[in-house]
């Protein structure tokens, strides 16, 4: 389903080069659930953005179910993310002034093809936000919501189009251990039960160990590529 | 130094009450190291904004070093928040177009007495991002950086000025082990070492652990409050 050849993402800051990515290649299947581990900066949010189609490498190749990323245009991409790929992001990105239902609803509302009504979509999205223990703040504003609570609307706001690969770039950091354990049940179900790729930025390790396989970056590099233990 | 009296802090939305706190009571004496657990959306946060007088109950006293906090006007409530609380926010709330020296700044450019130079306010925030290992970060603007970092620059910010309390909301959520360890010891060091108050919300066991106190919240109300593992 994904395969990096040689991705290489830099950034230029006066002088000096950021190699946030520095050589990487992979290759997922559909169907795995994947941990992506490693230190403050080693590279797992410009891998995650790269794979999202949120950004694009400085040099290097992905291709996503075949097809070269790099020859999509704006629209195509656009409907890739939307279709395609649920993202989680490590800073939530909800819109402020709007509720966590509108919030959950967006990815729905997007859509071209095969678009609810009205009424369908706000039942898929107060689903999302049940499924992560929030149906009774889908009024609330982020504003007005916990920090783990704004983590799990960004969460269902992933979920509710049901996409075919899941990126999720550290989903429990902001939540206690018992919500944090609720999330990883159903983040982990998704690829047994439905087939779906799941790919979880985390620092925590009880995390990583309930995933099949484990990537770890270090300085924008892979160096650990193991699968239940075993490289 | 820390009285909170029968304090509640309470949200009506359309109609329903949010009991945010829900009749806190506690003392904490200067030079402790407490940590704050509880379930998202327990209060953790609402009663961290109280502690630094970001926040006023909707009833209740609170007195800071002998001082009932609701009789200062804004400006003396600003002069205590600047001096003699270090705040790091779950969300970090960082100056999106300021570079990460500047950011850890600005403590100390918003002092009125005892003001250092631009020299000596650049000297100590540099200081201050060396020891979150920031030092080759100090000229990137938060988007040029990871969550991790960050988290990072928030928490240099919150040490600049040497404040008496340090008020830290979930300050490893983004870190990994590592990092987390490195950003722990330095927290924990501030009792022992310099007699500062240091009160950590935290979701991780291993950070409770640290500490010399751990308060439970669940629901706005203090349901365990253990010093070592004695209520
Ligand atoms: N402005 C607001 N209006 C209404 N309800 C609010 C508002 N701010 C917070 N709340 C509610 O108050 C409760 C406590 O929020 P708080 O942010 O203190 O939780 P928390 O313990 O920090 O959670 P987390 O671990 O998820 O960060 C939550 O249920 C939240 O939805
Ligand atoms: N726009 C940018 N300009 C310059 N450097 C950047 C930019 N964005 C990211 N970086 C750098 O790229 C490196 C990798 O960043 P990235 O966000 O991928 O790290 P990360 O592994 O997700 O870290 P964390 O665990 O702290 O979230 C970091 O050192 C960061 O400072
Ligand atoms: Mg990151
Ligand atoms: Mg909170």
């Amino acid at each position: 389903l994904i395969e990096l050849d040689d991705v290489y993402r830099t950034y230029e800051m006066g002088g000096e080069v950021v190699r946030a990515l520095d050589g990487v290649s992979l290759r997922i299947e559909a169907g795995e659930l994947v941990a992506i581990i490693g230190q403050s900066g080693s590279g797992k949010s410009t891998l995650m953005n790269v794979l999202g189609c949120l950004d694009s490498p400085t040099s290097g190749r992905y291709a996503l179910a075949g097809q070269d990323v790099s020859v999509l245009d704006d629209e195509q991409l656009a409907h890739v993310r939307n279709r395609t790929i649920g993202f989680v992001f490590q800073s939530f990105h909800l819109l402020p002034r709007q509720t966590a239902l509108e919030n959950v609803a967006l990815p729905l509302l997007y859509r071209r093809e095969g678009r609810l009504t009205p009424k369908a979509r706000e039942a898929a999205a107060q689903e999302a936000l049940g499924i992560v223990g929030l149906a009774d703040r889908a009024l609330h504003r982020p504003n007005e919501m916990s920090g783990g609570q704004r983590q799990r609307v960004a969460i269902a706001r992933a979920l509710v189009g049901k996409p075919h690969m899941i990126l999720a770039d550290e989903p429990t950091g902001n939540l206690d251990s018992k919500t944090s354990l609720e999330i990883l049940d159903l983040l982990v179900a998704l690829p047994e039960e439905q087939g779906r790729t799941v790919i979880i930025v985390t620092h925590e390790p009880e995390v990583a160990e309930r995933c099949h396989r484990t990537i770890r970056l270090l300085d924008g590099k892979v160096v650990e590529d193991t699968r239940d233990g075993t490289p």
